[in-house]
This record gives structure tokens, sequence and C-alpha cells, in this order.
């Protein structure tokens, strides 16, 4: 599965 | 993104609308601590080094840009503008909130997800973002009367929390490899502050009174 690219939330 | 997530940032931004309007509708940031929203620039300045490298959405770097900018116009007010600064409970804001950085930067050294620039300095700005509201909440439990504005302001930024751990609880059962126990620990953690406040403000809203809170 792909990891996450950085952070995503705010 | 889910409705939790996205309800969390619209109450983020909405805290940021009313501070912003009490400052320029009443000319005054009595009630507003100095040092918690110059935490709030060191907090939203570290978080957002990802702005060049990183892109998510044109949603997610539009926001970054609007809380970077937010902070900066509302610390820039309560320092340099002529009325307002006057109105500035300086001797309510004596929290030592340098020892906030010191310790955040410290843990984020210790504790990160990789050992590189930008994930020390989100993870610092995670920790400090944990804390930065303590000034601001020691200055209300000093002041004991809570203006309508700033109470709506906690209020809006409480909120804004507990929507993120709604969120987070959503996406550990929606996503298959969901694990970010910094940020969501640390949520923890500073939603818990506001567990005091929400308590007095429920009252006094039941009660339909004026906030106050207890010595």
């Amino acid at each position: 599965l792909p990891q996450e690219q950085g952070h995503d939330e705010l | 993104m889910n409705i939790f997530r996205f309800a969390g940032d619209m109450t983020h931004l909405i805290s940021i609308v009313v501070l912003l309007l009490k400052i320029y509708a009443t000319k005054s940031c009595s009630g507003i601590s100095l040092k918690t929203q110059e935490l709030y620039v060191i907090v939203f300045l570290a978080r957002y080094l990802d702005l060049f490298t990183d892109f998510i959405s044109v949603y997610n770097t539009v926001m970054k840009l609007v809380f970077i900018g937010s902070s900066l116009a509302i610390v820039w007010c309560m320092r340099m503008h002529r009325a307002v600064k006057r109105t500035y409970d300086k001797e309510l804001d004596t929290f030592r909130h340098y020892f906030l950085v010191l310790g955040s930067f410290v843990l984020a050294l210790l504790l990160h997800e990789k050992f590189t620039f930008q994930e020390i300095f989100w993870a610092f700005s995670i920790y400090l973002e944990a804390v930065a509201i303590l000034p601001q909440l020691v200055m209300l439990q000093r002041s004991g009367n809570v203006d309508n504005l700033t109470g709506q302001y906690v209020f809006f930024l409480g909120a804004y929390r507990a929507f993120y751990i709604l969120n987070w609880i959503y996406r550990f059962f929606t996503e298959p490899h969901f694990s970010r126990w910094i940020a969501c620990l640390s949520g923890l953690v500073q939603t818990a502050f506001y567990a005091d406040f929400f308590y007095y403000y429920f009252i006094s809203w039941k009660n339909n009174a004026k906030l106050q809170l207890p010595a």
C-alpha cells in the first residue's frame, strides 16, 4: 500500500 | 477528507474570525492573551514549512496561508495598533510561554516520526499547539469575567479540537493504515485542557448567564 505523503491535516 | 475534519477546520476558522471581529469591532483585545497568539504564529510557521515542498490540495494550501496570515495579523494588531494595544491586559498575561516553546522543542528532538529538519519542526508545532492555549486559559481564570466574544473564541477553538478527535476515530476505522500517535496523543492532551472551560461554558449557557470562571 502507498505510504502516506506528508501530513495531510492542518 | 471526512465531515469531522471539515467541521474541525471550519470551527477553527470561525474562532479566528470571532477574534478578528472582536478586535476590529471593539478596537479592543482585552481578555486576549498575546502570548497564546504569539505561540500560534510559531505553531503555524513551524508546521507549514511544507508549504513549498508537499502539495496536498488547494484547500490545504489556502487554509495554511489563512492560518499564518491571520495569526500574524492578530499579533500585529495587539503589538502595533495604537488603539488596540492600549487595551491589552498585560498584567494578567504573565504566563512564562518561553518554557512552553523550549519544552516542546526538546520533546520534538526526542519524539518525532523522522529525524529530518521538517519532521522535527512538525512535531514541535504539534506539541506547542497542545499547550499554546494555556496562557489564554490562565488569563481567563485570572480575570474571572469573560466577555462574550472572548468566550466564543475559546469555545470554537475547543470545538475544533473535539472535531479533530472525532476525525481521527473515523479515520482509524475507515483507513487501513491510519496511525499517527504523535498527533492523536497531543490532540487528546490539548482537548483535555478545554474540559474545565467547556464545563463552565455550558453551565452559563444553560442558565443563560454571563460566563464566569471560578478563581
